[in-house]
């Protein structure tokens, strides 16, 4: 563990915090892509498989709350908040990002196990899994700022792993390729919004598109 | 922390 992980990782619950607290305080979840909290609990199950034959405090911990608020999300999403949920602004085609982490995930992974095959199609999809949700907002020309809030602590999460891939190969020699080109890809994905976060967001402006 | 593996990560 280092500075940059624990920092990544509660950036990651402050996410999950900001999203239910928007959803449940204002009982809507409009504005969110049903589509990219789909994939997001699709990553999770199938990233954490591993949680059947190790445990470590901390890290099962997280996952089991990861798997656990992204699952409330989606009922939150389906049950009580359906009728805010507009299917027609929220068209991105997933289908192809399955498809592509499926590709990718079956032809280099560490291992050709079920579980490994799966933890790389995680991580791919997890690369591409906010598309949707950004495509929605670039969509409407404008996002709640609470909903800009969400999606810059679900990018600074990813970001800040960075700095800790860094970190660990410094400090340990170690490091996994595959995590940092998909996690530099998900940076990349955000880095528009940061910009346009930073530029308005941050001095108090409406998130509007240009 | 034990042996660094990819899985030690969220």
């Amino acid at each position: 563990m280092n500075i940059f992980r624990l920092a990544g990782d509660l950036f990651h619950l402050i996410s999950i915090f900001i999203l239910i607290h928007k959803m449940t305080t204002s009982k809507s979840c409009s504005g969110i892509s049903f589509k990219s909290q789909a994939l997001y609990l699709l990553v999770y199950v199938t990233r954490y498989l591993d949680l059947f034959w190790t445990f470590a405090l901390y890290n099962s911990t997280m996952k089991i709350i990861f798997i656990g608020s992204s699952a409330y999300v989606l009922h939150l999403m389906t049950g009580p908040f359906k009728p805010t949920h507009d299917p027609n602004i929220d068209t991105f085609k997933v289908r192809y990002l399955i498809g592509g982490a499926a590709i990718l995930a079956l032809l280099f992974p560490y291992k050709w196990t079920p579980a490994e095959v799966l933890w790389t199609f995680s991580i791919w999809l997890e690369s591409v899994a906010i598309l949707p949700q950004l495509f929605m907002v670039q969509r409407t020309g404008a996002a709640e700022t609470i909903t800009t809030h969400y999606i810059f602590a679900l990018g600074a999460y990813r970001a800040l792993y960075i700095p800790n891939w860094i970190y660990r190969y410094l400090t340990s020699t170690f490091w996994d390729p595959l995590s940092i080109i998909a996690g530099v890809i998900q940076t990349v994905l955000y880095s528009d919004f940061f910009y346009i976060y930073y530029t308005k967001v941050l001095q108090g402006r409406k998130f509007e598109l240009p | 922390e034990a042996k660094p593996s990819r899985h030690d990560e969220l």
